[in-house]
C-alpha cells in the first residue's frame, strides 16, 4: 500500500491511498484503502490521514476517522491522536497498522506498530525527510 | 508564498531487519523521495492538495518496488487487483475504487470518480468501464506482475496458506 497527505497553499487538506492488497488474499477481498474513514480520510482543518497494514484491522477500527475524531472531539494534538488511533484497541485489533497524518498547520505525524514503515515528508518544498525503521 | 506540506508512506510491515538489504533500503528512499518531489512540484506552483496527493501516489503506483499498481501483491490465484481512494478535506468529496485489474493508475480513476461520477465508490468491471469512458490508461495483466511478487506467490502457494500475509 502507498499513500499521501497534502496541505496546499490555500490551506486545504487532501488524503489518498492506493494498494495492491494483501499477498495470497482471496479473490474479491477489498482492503481498508477505499473505505472512507477506514484507510483514507481528510477534513479541513483537522487532518488528512492515510493508513497501511492489515486492512481487516484498519476497517474494524475505522482508523483514519479515529485520528480525526480524537483531534476534533477530544482535542488531542495530531501526534497523540495518531498514536492513540494505532494503539487504543490493540487487544481487539491485532495486526499491522501504520498511518500518516497532516493538519492545516503543516504538522506531520507518523504512527505504526510494525518495525518498518517506509515514510517521508517535506514542508514548503524544503529538503525531504525520509525514514524506514522504527 | 503560503505554507504547504506533503507526507507519503509506502507500507508498514514487520520484517526481519536482515531481509532488507542496504541496496533495497536505498531504492525505498529513492522511491519515496521521487513521490515527494512529484507532490511538491504541484504544491510549489499553488496547485491543489488533491492534485499533489494524486501525483505523489501515481509515482509510487508506477514504481514496481511498492505494493500498488505495478508490483502489486498477488491474490490466491496469482492475479493482481487494486483498490484506491482520494478525499478532499475542503469539500469532503471522495472517490473510491475496489477490485480493478487493468487500470494502470487506480488513484487517477479514484480522482475521476470524485470529480465526475454521480457515485463515490465503483468496483470491478463497472469501475473499469468507467475508466474506459474517461479515457484512462488500461494495461494488460502482465504489466503489473513483477518477478519478485511471482516468486513470493509461488513460495506462498507451495507453502502454508495460513501464513501471515503482508500488505
Amino acid at each position: 500500500t502507498v499513500g499521501a497527505v497534502a496541505l496546499d497553499q490555500h490551506g486545504n487538506l487532501a488524503a489518498g491511498t492506493s494498494t495492491g492488497g494483501l499477498e495470497n488474499r482471496l479473490k474479491g477481498r477489498i482492503s481498508d484503502t477505499p473505505i472512507i474513514g477506514g484507510g483514507t480520510y481528510a477534513n479541513n482543518p483537522y487532518c488528512a490521514v492515510s493508513c497501511t497494514g492489515e486492512g481487516e484491522v484498519i476497517m474494524r477500527g475505522a482508523t483514519a476517522h479515529e485520528v480525526y475524531a480524537l483531534v476534533k472531539y477530544a482535542g488531542e494534538k495530531l501526534e497523540k491522536a495518531a498514536d492513540k488511533a494505532v494503539t487504543m484497541y490493540e487487544e481487539l485489533l491485532q495486526g499491522d497498522i501504520g498511518l500518516i497524518a497532516l493538519n492545516q498547520q503543516g504538522e506531520v505525524a507518523f504512527a505504526f506498530n510494525t518495525n518498518l514503515m517506509k515514510r517521508g515528508y517535506s514542508i514548503s518544498g524544503k529538503k525531504p525527510h525520509i525514514a524506514l525503521w522504527d | 508564498m503560503s505554507k504547504f506540506a506533503i507526507a507519503v508512506h509506502a507500507g508498514a510491515e514487520t520484517v526481519k531487519r536482515a531481509e532488507v538489504t542496504k541496496e533495497l533500503e536505498n531504492r525505498y528512499r529513492e522511491g519515496l523521495e521521487e513521490a515527494l518531489q512529484a507532490g511538491n512540484a504541484v504544491l510549489e506552483k499553488g496547485g491543489s492538495a488533491i492534485d499533489a496527493v494524486a501525483a505523489a501516489i501515481e509515482r509510487m503506483e508506477d514504481n514496481p518496488l511498492f505494493n500498488a499498481g505495478k508490483g502489486g501483491s498477488l491474490n490466491l490465484h496469482g492475479e493482481n487487483d487494486f483498490d484506491a481512494a482520494i478525499m478532499d478535506g475542503h469539500t469532503l468529496n471522495v472517490g473510491s475504487v475496489g477490485s480493478v485489474r487493468y487500470v494502470k493508475n487506480p488513484i487517477k480513476l479514484a480522482k475521476e470518480i470524485m470529480i465526475r461520477c454521480k457515485h463515490s465508490f465503483l468496483s470491478g468491471t463497472g469501475a473499469e468501464e468507467y475508466a474506459l469512458t474517461q479515457g484512462l490508461e488500461l494495461e494488460k495483466p502482465s504489466y503489473f506482475v513483477t518477478e519478485e511478487k511471482q516468486k513470493e506467490w509461488h513460495e506462498s502457494v507451495l507453502g502454508d496458506h495460513r501464513q501471515k500475509s503482508h500488505d
